[in-house]
């Protein structure tokens, strides 16, 4: 899983995609 | 009699077809492609505007992925695995839908249309013709925004990766979006009883031309001439 850290992050933030 | 009350039942099926009304309004607008205009062109030019504009088009489609009814309620693996089958699928599917109007050009972005010359001159020929030719079948088809977004989100639910831990829940995922195909075709073409089905016989091309897409830009990776983001990174090494 830590090879996936983004993808993780980006899954587990509930801020929209923009706001990254 | 039967005519009128079935006319009545397509109506409310319409109506009633939540699933699309939800992925209608999750979906992302297009993002540009925005190619620097001080470098002059080259193939690196175009692969670097392309693996950029895939980078920022991935964060997008994570976001977009959350609002697909069921996905959220995946454990977080799940979800991962998904992604991590299906993106170059959902990353293809948005640039044919957008070039349903054109002949032989791919939108890539409202400001990034590959024509074969430039696809030619990216070294994207065979792979850009791939993608053509999905976008043939869906030009006879008439493919319609309500029909894509559902294959869309059907091409994430179906992605057969092995890693999955629940395969029950992504199973009932796969049902809620496979049902509201059915019921949107019942609905809105019952003059061809075989609609769904033509549909779902599309992806087998989609997923072949997306393998095609990853081992190309994998080799094109390895090669290292073409800088790429983090998260395109993450991705391309997760296949």
């Amino acid at each position: 899983k830590e090879k996936h850290k983004i993808l993780h992050q980006l899954l587990q933030n509930n801020t929209s995609p923009g706001d990254l | 009699n039967a005519l009128p009350q079935k006319k009545i039942l397509t109506v409310s099926h319409v109506l009633e077809n939540k699933v699309v009304s939800v992925l209608l309004v999750a979906e992302p607008e297009g993002i540009f492609a925005m190619p620097d205009p001080t470098v002059p062109e080259s193939d690196i030019k175009a692969l670097t505007t392309l693996c950029d504009l895939a980078d920022r088009e991935l964060v997008v489609n994570i976001g977009w992925a959350k609002h697909i009814p069921g996905f959220p309620s995946l454990s977080l693996a799940d979800q991962m695995s998904l992604l991590q089958s299906a993106w170059m699928e959902i990353l293809i599917l948005r640039v044919v839908f957008r070039s349903l109007g054109l002949e032989d050009k791919l939108v890539y972005a409202e400001d990034y249309v590959m024509d074969e010359e430039q696809s030619r001159l990216a070294g994207l020929l065979d792979l850009n013709n791939t993608i053509l030719q999905l976008v043939k079948k869906f030009k006879v088809m008439g493919l319609e925004k309500e029909e894509f977004v559902l294959l869309k989100a059907i091409a994430l639910a179906n992605s057969d990766s092995m890693q999955i831990e629940d395969t029950e829940a992504v199973q009932r995922l796969q049902d809620v979006l496979h049902g509201a195909l059915q019921d949107y075709e019942t609905a809105r073409h019952p003059e061809d009883p075989r609609r769904a089905g033509k549909l779902i016989m599309t992806l087998p091309l989609l997923r072949q031309t997306a393998a095609r897409a990853v081992q190309h830009f994998c080799s094109i990776k390895q090669d290292g001439r073409v800088p790429m983001h983090k998260l395109f990174l993450e991705l391309l090494e997760a296949k």
